[in-house]
């Protein structure tokens, strides 16, 4: 049975993209099968891994809105251990386009649980909201990994987003929780992000992942490479707090 | 007859609401009346200026579900020249509840015609989305600034946003147009900035303002004191940015 990871938080730009494909080729570099669906109608974790959105036949969209086979979206990529639910722009239509679908909040869990079991762990990069697309990832998942950016505003969606789990998890699924809380774009020489780090501890406990990731231009880079940060600069701090980060996971979830 | 700005890119954490918060402050200090509407679920622009977003009796919400008057959503705030249609966690519930709702993208549009004729500027802040709020933001506006992030993502989600104003131009609101792009973030040290601002520059030509907003950490710790960076400290490197960014605006629209 895989673990299914939800990578939400309705606050835009924290790391949520990042995280999840960076998260995924430390855990594939260590042994573990993973899928990477990508839930955000912008594709960033699609063109992160180097795809080209716009030649994708079969995608995210058509398994939510067209009922197609799972099978049929699932990329292999170069990458060994790591295969890929690719998306691109049409997904944005699918939130209007499901409105009045039959259970349109499990259509996404529905579709994992056919081939979960080849996988060590799902990973679900999720669009900056908490619409019906997040949902199906909610509604799919066994944890929610929460990125969080340590500024002012990172506090703010914080009990709506908790709020939000709780509904899920008393309507959809009674398994789903906060697997874990990261710390992204840290930068502990400001008073600032030291605060609000703080408080974010404070709030969530020991659901906060040890590992911090540090602010680091790397990151930022790899993308335009269509690479990984193992594959662009595993040896960056960027990419030594992913691998530890992915180390942290395994351990959480053995 | 005021000049309405949505400040719009799907792209989450670009820079928003700083600069729908930080723009509005420097150009009521210019003596202009500055109405700033939150379009947000997150409602960082209605905390951004120091409001009790749980203490708020009609929000924005009111006027797009209920029909409330603007007259009562609309807060004076203790700040010459700009007033506030503020907003609460009850907006992200406003999508679904407005899907069937007759000419639900103009709702926005209609009621911000009762008061505009007291302000030289709108401003709306909109969520990282480019669904149904955003879309009566995009109805109601004389034209759209687009913040940036020197960033590799930054430049995935433009043609979808150019497309979207596009359909908005064809079927809402025939005078949309992009007002302007901003710079946000910018580091001039790194290439990855240099390269996508470069990019950026191409695609939209002397729709690029001048004034790049550098990143100053004084931008992200005003809103934990309720301050624009007027407010804060007007002589960071952030202020004087928003400040000549004020100058730029007023200049295109007289
Ligand atoms: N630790 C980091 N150090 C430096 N840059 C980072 C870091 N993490 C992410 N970035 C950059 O910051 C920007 C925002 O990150 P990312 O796109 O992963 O956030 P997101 O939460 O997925 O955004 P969205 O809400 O739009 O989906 C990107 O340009 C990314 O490359
Ligand atoms: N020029 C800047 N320098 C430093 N920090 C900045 C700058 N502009 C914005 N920030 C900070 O970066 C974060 C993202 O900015 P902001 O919230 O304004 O973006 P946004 O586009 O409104 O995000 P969202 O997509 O969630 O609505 C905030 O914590 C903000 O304080
Ligand atoms: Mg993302
Ligand atoms: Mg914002």
């Amino acid at each position: 049975m895989a673990y299914i990871i939800s990578v939400v938080n309705q606050k835009g730009g924290v790391g949520k993209t990042t995280t999840t494909i960076n998260l995924a080729a430390y855990l594939a570099q260590r042994g573990k099968k993973v899928l990477l669906v990508d839930l955000d109608p912008q594709g960033n974790a699609t063109s992160g891994y180097g795809y080209d959105k716009s030649s994708l036949q079969t995608t995210v969209y058509d398994l939510l809105v067209n009922e197609a086979d799972i099978n049929d979206v699932i990329q292999t990529t170069k990458r060994k251990n790591i295969d890929m639910c690719p998306t691109n722009i049409d997904l944005a239509g699918a939130e209007v386009e499901l409105v009045s679908a039959i259970s349109r909040e499990t259509i996404l869990k529905r579709a994992l649980e056919q081939v979960e079991s080849k996988y060590h762990y799902v990973l679900i990069d999720c669009p900056p909201s908490l619409g019906l697309l997040t949902l199906n990832a909610l509604a799919a998942s066994s944890g929610v990994l929460v990125p969080i950016q340590g500024e002012y505003y990172a506090l703010e969606g914080l009990t709506q987003l908790v709020d939000t789990i709780n509904l899920v998890k008393k309507h959809l699924n009674p398994k789903i929780g906060i697997f874990g809380v990261v710390i992204t774009m840290f930068d502990g020489r400001t008073q600032l992000t030291r605060q609000v780090t703080q408080e974010v501890q404070n709030y969530f406990g020991d659901k906060v992942f040890k590992t911090f990731i540090p602010r680091n231009i790397r990151l930022a880079e790899a993308p335009s490479h269509g690479k990984t940060i193992a594959e662009y600069d595993s040896k960056s701090k960027g990419g030594k707090a992913y691998n530890a980060l992915a180390l942290e996971v395994i351990k959480r979830t053995t």
